[in-house]
């Protein structure tokens, strides 16, 4: 900050909260667009190699035909094909041939390894991901809290009635109703059995929880 | 009824919103736990991003070679011609034969299309190209072309989040300590708002 707090007083809940709200929506979004898109689909090596998912066979017969060139072992005069050796002829071409398919063997391992590198790069955004899932649950609830909140209340938290009555339950007991209001939310009512006195020491305690928890699970739905 | 009385219930109030602002406390720690995560995370990323550099360098260069020996392969004449395409008139249709067999027990719908498709292929294409590996490095360069594609479709997707949680976490909020004794307390909470916070007022301008 520029500007000293202990001058300037400390800034208000909501304009300090407020935007985080759509901030975190915002990067979650940023993320999980990409996480759907058929971009991120991995490009699937495997079929360079024998045994490789049928699924991905089909796909690859579907989008290209060379997807069906994969099945020459199957055909004894394909494999005749490869091992064709024009090397009487011209011994040149032999030795390119041996080039290219020891550089094509290469290639495919350093595609492979490639893929490894990228699914780790995968797993560190998925790990993103979830740790914005994670701020959401944590911070959300803050943040939703400011974004409805216009006033400036010196209380988070306002109790507006107590009262005690009986349970609408077969069996009638007395029971403390407590309404509250967190910032401006909604008024909130909290139900205690008689035992929990407002003389305990932990009486407000237990009613903010239990307002802080309708209201969170409130803002979940 | 009422059982307590305006002042009770500011007391009341008093009590309850020290215990939301301790919440509130304990969400921001929980945040800033979080926050050294993703600190974390991106520095492991940044540095996989580096070896995944290297990494294409090394491919793309491999590719290179590979393409470069397709391109000599192509410009020598075709010395085996005969021989090579009196193989291919019958690897054809065994091929043909294979792919929809399999296609029609394993991939079900599309048959005929996808069939049709095929003998097209099979039609325009050289036993040369089937000598040559080709099938094998059009699969070579289609993945390229893909792995390029979900690199950039992750990076930009990390740019625009990082962004933001960068905007996030270097608000003045999470560089202050949170046990600043003023920071939170509802006594004494301001009831006006600082004009720096208001950046497009005419103050300001």
């Amino acid at each position: 900050s520029l500007m000293s707090p202990s001058h300037y007083g400390p800034p208000s809940f909501h304009n300090m909260f407020q935007p985080f709200f759509e901030m975190i929506h915002q990067a979650q979004q940023a993320m999980d667009v990409q996480l759907h898109s058929p971009a991120f689909q991995f490009p699937d090596v495997d079929f360079l190699r024998e045994g490789e998912d049928d699924r991905t066979v089909c796909k690859e017969i579907r989008r290209n035909s060379t997807g069906c060139l994969k099945m020459k072992g199957q055909c004894e005069k394909c494999q005749e094909i490869l091992s064709v050796d024009c090397s009487t002829n011209n011994p040149a071409q032999a030795n390119l041939r041996q080039e290219l398919n020891d550089s094509l063997q290469v290639a495919e391992r350093l595609t492979e390894q490639y893929k490894e590198l990228l699914q780790s790069f995968q797993s560190k955004m998925l790990n993103t991901s979830s740790l914005l899932e994670q701020l959401n649950d944590q911070f959300n609830w803050v943040s939703q809290l400011a974004n409805l909140t216009q006033g400036e209340d010196k209380y988070y938290l306002r109790v507006s009635t107590v009262t005690t009555h009986s349970s609408d339950s077969e069996v009638p007991s007395r029971v403390t109703e407590v309404v509250v209001k967190l910032f401006d939310s909604d008024p909130i009512t909290v139900v205690l059995p008689e035992e929990v006195s407002k003389d305990n020491p932990k009486f407000m305690d237990t009613v903010a929880e239990k307002a802080l928890q309708e209201y969170r699970r409130k803002s979940r739905a | 009824e009422q059982e307590v009385s305006d002042n009770e219930l500011q007391e009341l109030s008093t009590q309850g919103s020290r215990y939301i602002n301790k919440e509130i406390q304990n969400a921001v720690q929980g945040v800033k736990h979080i926050k050294t995560l993703i600190e974390k995370t991106n520095a492991e990323r940044k540095s996989l991003l580096n070896s995944l550099e290297e990494a294409k360098k090394k491919k793309e260069d491999a590719l290179e070679d590979t393409r470069d020996s397709e391109m000599k392969l192509k410009a020598f004449p075709e010395v085996c011609n005969e021989t090579m395409m009196a193989l291919w008139e019958e690897c054809k249709p065994c091929l043909k034969h294979t792919c929809m067999k399999f296609y029609a027990r394993v991939c079900r719908s599309g048959s005929g299309l996808v069939g049709q498709q095929l003998e097209e292929f099979l039609n325009q294409s050289s036993p040369f190209y089937f000598w040559m590996n080709g099938d094998r490095i059009d699969s070579l360069l289609e993945s390229d072309r893909q792995q390029s594609q979900v690199l950039d479709a992750m990076q930009d997707s990390f740019a625009r989040a990082s962004g933001i949680i960068d905007t996030l976490f270097q608000d003045r909020f999470f560089a202050r300590e949170l046990h600043d004794p003023h920071y939170f307390s509802p006594i004494g909470f301001p009831h006006k708002r600082p004009h720096f916070l208001y950046p497009k007022s005419r103050l300001v301008r």
